[in-house]
């Protein structure tokens, strides 16, 4: 039971996952634009994969503003 | 500025790594520049230390997250030296600091400069080539999806929430875009790497821009 639990899980993300694709290759108009679709992180929640790799914080640096004569 | 510009024609960028489960995004982030900036130098490429980062940077919180200024701070102001991967290996999971000895081999960060380049990705490019590849962080919540292809939508800025290590640019094609250096393994995106739309700030990638100094 834990096992088909554990598959209905990861089946139900990755259907989430191909809705997502579609939505997301909607604004994909030229050869360029960026693909989305499946890949090792579909069978993952949105939480799932924010938790694990998203990990990082940024303090945010002076704005750049051209190097200094001396420099 | 050349039109188009990769620090990995110059020998100068280490292979795609994979983080596996732990989230030390930021430490890539680092030791990538880092790695890069030594070579660019001249010296030989090598593969240095993500888990004495990882390990030892107190300020941040190993495999639950971190900043690429925290973690260049503690090397800053600490003076440890960066030692090879080989000496210290990654393992994916947070542990214990292993300390070396001062004499011991290994790469001394003198400095660091970590500025906000919104609106300025004209003057981003520029740094690029002066200083070498640039440590940045971005919102990639879309990434989860990404297969390939130039990112133009779907990326906000001003959340940041990935750490990442710009290496070059193009700007030869209809959609000018940022080369960046992942590190979720090379079956990820295009072998690792993610193409960013120049201008526009897209996913954040000018707000928060650290460049390393050796």
């Amino acid at each position: 039971k834990l096992h088909s639990d554990y598959y209905h899980r990861r089946r139900s993300y990755f259907e989430n996952s191909i809705k997502r694709h579609a939505y997301l290759n909607s604004f994909s108009t030229d050869k360029d634009s960026a693909k989305y679709g499946i890949n090792q992180f579909s069978d993952l929640s949105i939480n799932e994969f924010r938790e694990l790799y998203l990990t990082a914080t940024a303090e945010t640096g002076p704005p750049y503003s051209g190097l200094k004569t001396e420099e | 500025l050349p039109a188009k510009f990769d620090w990995r024609d110059k020998a100068a960028v280490g292979s795609v790594q994979n983080q596996q489960a732990c989230g030390g995004c930021w430490a890539f982030s680092v030791v990538g520049a880092i790695e890069s900036v030594y070579a660019k130098a001249g010296q030989p490429l090598k593969q240095l230390s993500v888990q004495q980062v990882i390990d030892c940077s107190y300020k941040n919180q190993g495999c639950n997250g971190g900043s690429i200024t925290r973690a260049l701070s503690w090397l800053k102001q600490t003076r440890v030296k960066l030692v090879k991967q080989s000496e210290y290996p990654y393992k994916a999971k947070t542990g214990i600091c292993h300390l070396f000895s001062q004499s011991h081999d290994g790469v001394l960060v003198k400095d660091f400069a970590a500025h906000d380049f919104s609106g300025r990705e004209e003057a981003m490019m520029g740094r690029l080539v002066e200083w070498g590849p640039l440590a940045v962080t971005v919102d990639a919540v879309s990434w989860q999806d990404y297969l390939g292809g130039i990112m133009q939508h779907h990326c906000s800025c001003h959340h940041a929430n990935h750490a990442v290590l710009v290496t070059g640019y193009d700007t030869t094609g209809d959609v000018p875009y940022w080369i960046v250096q992942n590190s979720w393994g090379t079956s990820w995106g295009n072998e690792g790497y993610v193409y960013i739309k120049i201008g526009g700030n897209v996913c954040g990638i000018a707000d928060s821009v650290t460049a390393v100094f050796l």
